[in-house]
């Protein structure tokens, strides 16, 4: 009925969910962002330490070719691009010289458009 | 694009090529 | 309508190649042809994303017209980015 957890809650939270020193399990945390060609406005995270284990949005992107089986929400329309290309990347790692990308889509370049 | 781009170049870079490749884009892909 | 897509596509495929020669001139390192296919990929389809989401703005806001308070929305999830396109903003307006 409160947005605020009844003390059996938690207890149950602390119990079970909490993270602690005991764990033996590093806080997860997602890299800082880095802007190259942007003023760095983000805040620093307090907890960028070596106690804290930093996950990897890359380590695993090469995966990420296909959408995996979803329970009761669906993928994004941001997911389908990423696998897109990810499969456009894949098709290309090889090439050499010429560009198959480019082949395909000079003969529509129009300058008027630019 | 221009982020896009100094991020592939600081990837590359990183890896001490002179060159981006479409690896470097496809690391750099993810938090982009 | 499909010829129309690939026409806006080799246009940013075209301006995607200009800006990351400005990059490589001033990195002084190369872009490949392949890394610049990626790069303008991922461009094209993050401008349908940007699309979608200014149209459904706009709609909220009972507007027919996508205005820059919409486009300052699209950064509302990054400090660096809107600061950025809030400073284009007042430029332009000036």
């Amino acid at each position: 009925e409160n947005w605020c957890l009844t003390s059996e809650e938690f207890e149950e939270w602390s119990r079970i969910y909490k993270l602690k020193e005991s764990d033996g399990v590093k806080e997860p945390i997602l890299p800082q962002s880095h802007f190259e060609t942007l003023e760095n406005m983000e805040e620093i995270a307090a907890s960028q330490a070596e106690d804290a284990h930093k996950l990897s949005l890359s380590e695993w992107r090469l995966w990420q070719n296909r959408p995996f089986p979803t329970h009761l929400v669906d993928h994004s329309a941001r997911c389908f691009h990423f696998i897109d290309v990810m499969e456009m990347i894949e098709l290309m790692r090889h090439e050499e010289g010429d560009c198959s990308y480019e082949l395909e889509i000079q003969p529509y370049l129009n300058m008027n458009d630019i | 694009v221009r982020e896009a781009a100094a991020r592939g170049a600081r990837q590359a870079q990183a890896e001490d090529l002179d060159r981006v490749d479409i690896e470097h884009v496809e690391k750099v892909l993810p938090q982009l | 309508r499909l010829l129309h897509t690939q026409r806006l596509k080799a246009a940013v495929h075209y301006t995607v190649g200009c800006l990351s020669q400005e990059v490589a001139e001033d990195k002084e390192i190369q872009f490949s042809k392949q890394s610049i296919a990626a790069i303008s990929e991922i461009t094209f389809r993050q401008c349908e994303n940007f699309a979608k989401d200014l149209e459904m703005f706009a709609r909220h806001g009972k507007r027919t017209i996508i205005n820059t308070e919409d486009v300052k929305l699209l950064a509302r999830r990054s400090n660096s980015l809107l600061r950025y396109i809030t400073q284009k903003s007042e430029e332009l307006a000036l």
